[in-house]
């Protein structure tokens, strides 16, 4: 009864860590147990969420590396339905030591599987790459959720995305489908920002969401004091769209 | 008589794309004869330079990992004095790819050196991460340029980045210096803007560049026409920003 979602681009900065915060915190706010795995080596997730990623001594490295239970390394946030699995500076030098692994892309799989009975859903924030992280996050999720930039070169890069998607789900994980599409950081008032979203629309009719994110300072601030939007500024607009897009989420299918 | 600047934050969407492109069109303009190497998967400094990066037979991978010599796969562009070494999607596989091999980190430098007698400047644009790739280019350089937006999370990763610098100049290249920190995407009527910049003014005061990069949509619209800002709108502030950031550069030390 629960839904693993990977938030994913390779292209950077376009909203990944920010998305994660917010819908996992939206989320929690509907009363919805969540889980925010962070398995981007920045640590972001962590740090976004109030939490010294230098003082995690035992975080998701440790899972992925060291075989520890994903259930030892998960901490509260400020809100009560919503659990952490926190990222540390050690993630950095995975990627290499799991080259040669056997089963390198399947470890932070069976660790979720394992907790589908606690958590109504589980987000995985991403690295801006598609390497063994991110391949591990596609291969334990039901789906994939993807924040964009309405700019050129997010557009670009989502045929290369899509195609790793595929390569994934005809491999390491049948199951996996999108999400959805999430429009970040947008303004209206630029052409630029109507041309390329009217593309996407035109190639991924229904997986756009209708809740849209416009670019906002305060969204930006919240990081820096530790707390998601929600919590920073309950009436912000980004706080509003945030949670407006928990409740598209939540309607657009049933947890399995 | 040549500079090696390799473009580096980890962060992703901090602007070293359009920085690399920019500063490297800008420095062609001066008459200085200038190589970008594009040696980040995404290919996004190719396209913004109009080269369809599905149409670049051998590229960056190549020599890379087929001891293809740079010379082959060096293209024009429609400045005269500013040519390219186009990344290409295979590139994505590289650092699985590299971790094996002998003498890893040093791929890319003995391509480098045998050019220096052409180029003033060589910039390289990286990927948003600090696997094999960026050491690549952090091994090959003689100068580290650090684009940063002014915002909570970009600052964060400044730490990790710096002591990868480090690392690398203990060790791979003792040559290794900071060439300089450039603020992007500056929105000087926002209070987070000031307060970070003032930070990184603060820590590293004779590294931050004069010359600021505001946002501005005419920057984010020139490479959906693949051409540098100067191409695109030289009346803009944006081309007249990296213009300025140019001369700034080639001012701050006479090349080698
Ligand atoms: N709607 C928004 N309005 C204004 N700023 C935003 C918005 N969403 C994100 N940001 C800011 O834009 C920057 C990039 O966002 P974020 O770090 O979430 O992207 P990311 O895709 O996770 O980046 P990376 O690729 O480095 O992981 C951050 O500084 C963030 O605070
Ligand atoms: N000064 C600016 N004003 C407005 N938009 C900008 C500016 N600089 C960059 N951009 C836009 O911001 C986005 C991020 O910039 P860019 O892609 O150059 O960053 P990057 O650090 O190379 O990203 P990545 O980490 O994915 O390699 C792009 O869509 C770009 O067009
Ligand atoms: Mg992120
Ligand atoms: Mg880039």
């Amino acid at each position: 009864m629960s839904r693993i979602i990977a938030l994913v681009n390779q292209k950077g900065g376009v909203g990944k860590t920010t998305s994660s915060i917010n819908l996992a915190a939206s989320l929690a706010v509907l009363e919805k147990p969540t889980l925010l795995v962070d398995i981007d080596p920045q640590a972001n997730a962590t740090s976004g969420l109030g939490i010294d990623k230098s003082s995690v001594e035992t975080g998701i490295y440790d899972v992925l590396l060291n075989e520890v239970p994903i259930n030892d390394i998960i901490v509260k946030t400020q809100l009560d339905k919503l659990h952490l699995a926190p990222s540390q500076i050690d993630l950095a030098g995975a990627e290499v030591e799991m080259v040669g692994m056997e089963g390198r892309e399947n470890l932070l799989k069976p660790h979720l599987e394992a907790l589908r009975e606690r958590y109504k859903y589980i987000l995985i924030d991403c690295p801006p790459s598609l390497g063994l992280l991110t391949i591990n996050a596609l291969t334990a999720a039901d789906s994939v959720l993807i924040p964009i930039q309405a700019e050129y070169y997010a557009l670009e890069g989502l045929g290369q995305l899509l195609n790793t998607i595929d390569l994934v789900k005809n491999g390491l994980n049948p199951e996996l489908d999108i999400e959805g599409i999430l429009l970040t950081m947008f303004d209206s008032r630029l052409n630029l920002a109507q041309q390329v979203a009217g593309e996407i629309k035109k190639h991924f009719p229904e997986k756009v969401y209708e809740n849209v994110i416009a670019r906002s300072v305060r969204i930006a601030e919240a990081p820096s004091h530790g707390k998601p939007i929600i919590l920073y500024d309950v009436n912000s607009s980004g706080a509003q769209s945030y949670l407006a897009l928990a409740k598209e989420v939540a309607a657009r299918r049933g947890a399995k």
